[in-house]
């Protein structure tokens, strides 16, 4: 299997190809994309061998097909659909950024169990009841899930659409998620990221 | 220096020791944090051995003794105090979030651009003007703030703060950030993680 770093840095590659088309940019060298990327020029070029992209010496790559093929990678040739559960501060922006600023990914509709929220919507994006999201997941094929709900209704949640048919988990719930054999779960912990960037501030200074 | 790896660990352990702390729980084993956590008993131990946390066989760890050694270690024995730049969607999220449910972290103050929302409050927090960041920085002497503006600002606004004596950025804009010397940045680039999480999640069906 690929290495964790390199699905890391895909997602990056994506971004700048995606601005430069958005600029009419026709060819990029490696030198050029580890200047935007901050990664070097030799790693670039070791992904992109490894996926069979090679650039042509002196030119550099063709960023349509680069692009495209970076695609298909990652898995985005067809727009990916997905909900949120949690229609709270953190579940409301990312539906208000993934439904405007987000082209690979569709949020079709939040879940949320307080009535105050059911039957408002997000911008366009309906808030429905928690109830609803077994058949709404069912009739729509769901696989993907973002979980923004308090940590003591995460796991109760995540066992809800994982039964419906969901198979991949973006938690932002600080809280170990128990999940089913091939389930993949990706824990995006803002305190986490926040106090290791602490640690190495204080760590400066103090050792 | 610690690896990356551990240091991740470390705000993991904090929370289990909080949340059982409040239980009025005196003593785990390492077993019971690998349960709560999802690391490896061994691994656990290998951790807080490495700062000097040792268990008694077969009591385990004073609750109370080794959250006052992490608290420590990651430098949150003082409230770190913050500043949030961007009050749209992400960073109203982040600023709610964090004077409500964060104790480590007090975020003092929101700076924005737009003449509609300076003056405004986000709960009891105050959007002030970005050009009075400067001397609100150099007054509070504030060390850490998030980055919550579009990806076209997120240069200049990095420039403005380390300026006046920022050194720990958490960047939410997806680009990548040049800052001076012995400034650190952490890029908590939500679309990143969940395009790895899709790779994850399509690469089952077709590799
Ligand atoms: N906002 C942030 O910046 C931030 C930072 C770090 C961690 N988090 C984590 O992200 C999660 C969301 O945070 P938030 O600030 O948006 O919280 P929030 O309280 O604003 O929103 C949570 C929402 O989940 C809903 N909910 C609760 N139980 C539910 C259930 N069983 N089914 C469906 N909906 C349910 C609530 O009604 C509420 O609307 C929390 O777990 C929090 O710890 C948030
Ligand atoms: N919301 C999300 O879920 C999400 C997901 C992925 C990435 N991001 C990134 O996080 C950042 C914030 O996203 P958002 O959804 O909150 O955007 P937003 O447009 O809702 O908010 C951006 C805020 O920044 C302010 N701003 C712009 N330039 C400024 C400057 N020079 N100084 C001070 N304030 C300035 C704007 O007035 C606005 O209030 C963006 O870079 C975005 O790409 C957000």
């Amino acid at each position: 299997a690929i290495s964790k770093s390199v699905i890391k840095r895909l997602p990056v590659y994506l971004r700048i190809l995606d601005q430069l088309i958005e600029r009419r940019v026709d060819m990029i060298s490696s030198k050029e994309l580890s200047k935007e990327s901050g990664f070097t020029a030799e790693q670039i070029r070791k992904d992109l061998a490894y996926f069979g992209a090679f650039g042509t010496r002196g030119a550099g790559y063709n960023t349509a097909y680069l692009r495209e093929k970076i695609i298909k990678i990652i898995g985005l040739d067809e727009t990916i659909k997905t909900v949120i559960i949690g229609a709270g501060n953190l579940g409301t922006a990312l539906t208000r950024y993934n439904s405007t600023k987000n082209p690979y990914v569709d949020v079709l509709a939040v879940f949320d169990q307080d009535p105050r929220l059911i039957g408002k919507k997000i911008d366009e994006i309906n808030i429905y009841s928690i109830d609803e999201a077994p058949s709404f997941i069912e009739e729509h094929g769901i696989k993907v899930a973002i979980i923004t709900v308090p940590a003591m209704s995460a796991q109760e949640t995540v066992d809800l659409v994982t039964k419906h048919g969901v198979s991949a988990i973006l938690n932002f719930a600080p809280i170990k998620l128990n999940v089913p054999e091939g389930v993949h779960v990706h824990n995006a912990d803002l305190t986490i990221e926040l106090q290791s960037l602490i640690y190495y501030s204080s760590a400066e200074d103090e050792r």
